[in-house]
């Protein structure tokens, strides 16, 4: 069996919404602790991970099971919460359909099929970085904002212990740079200067779900996946991008 | 001129 209750149904598309961005289905991991899940995007270039554990349900009761979904589906499905709906997610074993509840002046139940989507036993490479940032989504994704002006892709620097992004397009060029003393800045652990060029859409997409004033924790290296990683709802997601190199 | 990587490149 599997029935979880989210108090905000709100939040929980905001993960959804994180997700489809870069997936078009994903096997929904659940057991007694919580909800799992980890999938590349068809293109092999970057990795979702999204881990809810049971305490950021309101209920939870469920034992081990895959719950195959597409995600465009759900993401219209997730689109009609309400601000103060709740929301129910519970498996119907018998006719094979994840029944997506939101209660609010209303009980409104959709009953989404199911595929037979396996679960894909992806782990999130243990790969070591140089160094760590935490730093406010906000910022972040404004300094993408910046370089998406010249280019679709974007260089994240680490030089002489700043946090650069920095765009280069035929013509024009745009640069933001953190210092360790930033106020969108919450900690720095810088171990050596590191360049890598990522794909912006990418980035754009993977910093989608987060709020201005959520914490981004970004590990990059020289010529290595950038990964990143925040907390929606008591939710963890974790997403690897491939970098661009210079061929 | 850049050349996107996979991530099969980075799992070992």
């Amino acid at each position: 069996m599997f029935k979880a209750v989210i108090s905000e149904a709100k939040e929980f598309k905001k993960i959804i919404d994180a997700a489809s961005n870069l997936l078009d289905e994903i096997c929904f991991e659940v057991s007694e602790d919580g909800i799992k899940a980890r999938a590349m995007d068809p293109s092999h270039v970057a990795l979702v991970s999204m881990d809810i554990p049971k305490e950021a349900f309101e209920e939870y009761e469920a034992d081990v099971h895959d719950i195959g979904i597409d995600l465009e589906a759900f993401k219209k499905i997730m689109n009609r919460a309400k601000a103060k709906d709740k929301l129910i997610l519970e498996l119907d074993e018998e006719k094979n359909k994840l029944n997506v509840i939101f209660k609010g002046t209303a009980r409104r139940k959709f009953a989404l099929a199911l595929y037979d989507v396996s679960s894909s036993n992806l782990q999130v490479p243990d790969i070591e970085y140089p160094n760590e940032i935490l730093i406010k989504a906000g910022a972040f994704v404004d300094a993408l904002k910046d370089a998406d002006l010249v280019n679709d892709h974007v260089a994240l620097k680490v030089d002489d212990g700043k946090f650069i992004i920095y765009a280069k397009g035929d013509l024009n060029e745009s640069e933001t740079i953190f210092e360790e003393d930033s106020e969108d800045i919450i900690s720095m652990n810088i171990g050596e200067n590191a360049r890598s060029t990522f794909n912006l859409e990418y980035l754009k997409d993977m910093t989608k779900a987060a709020s201005s004033d959520d914490i981004l924790k970004i590990c990059i290296g020289t010529d290595m996946p950038v990964k990143i990683e925040y907390d929606i709802g008591g939710a963890n997601l974790t997403f690897l991008l491939a970098p661009r190199i210079e061929s | 001129k850049t050349k996107q990587l996979t991530l099969e490149a980075f799992f070992k």
